[in-house]
């Protein structure tokens, strides 16, 4: 199970803008 | 075309949108000591488009819940008690919608455009790096 830490960052990073 | 440098300076859209836009914004805010209020703003965009079959977004709600919501870091010291009310009601019925933290995202979004952003445009960060 991953840690609370890894979900939120996970959710995060999904978000963030990719390299043009 | 406008360069990126220019559209940063045109909304909080633009300059969160662009890749290097958002890491500098990042990096004015974690000296300002309000980079959770990014972070919460990426979150409630992540947290959207999750999703509500997987049991991992209950999880990722509560995680967001916890860490921005229910205490008193700075997001939810700049969110209206309603919208926290209505988060924290929807967590302990477990009524997961995907536009769960679309107000509570709206609200933060409002107080960076009418802040943070505004400071950041004039801030030595942005000017340096223009």
């Amino acid at each position: 199970i991953d840690s609370e830490d890894d979900l939120l960052q996970e959710c995060i990073s999904s978000a963030m803008p990719k390299k043009k | 075309p406008d360069s990126p440098l220019v559209r940063w300076t045109k909304s909080l859209h633009f300059l969160l949108g662009d890749q290097d836009g958002a890491h500098l914004f990042r990096t004015f805010l974690e000296r300002e000591n309000c980079v959770d209020t990014l972070d919460f703003w990426f979150a409630c965009n992540g947290f959207r488009q999750m999703d509500l079959k997987d049991t991992k977004t209950l999880r990722v709600a509560k995680v967001i819940f916890k860490r921005y919501i229910d205490n008193k870091s700075i997001v939810a010291k700049q969110l209206k008690p309603a919208t926290k009310t209505f988060i924290r009601d929807s967590i302990k019925k477990q009524q997961i919608d995907s536009a769960m933290f679309d107000q509570a995202q709206m609200e933060i979004q409002t107080t960076m455009e009418e802040n943070a952003y505004q400071m950041f445009l004039t801030s030595d960060i942005y000017l340096e790096y223009v």
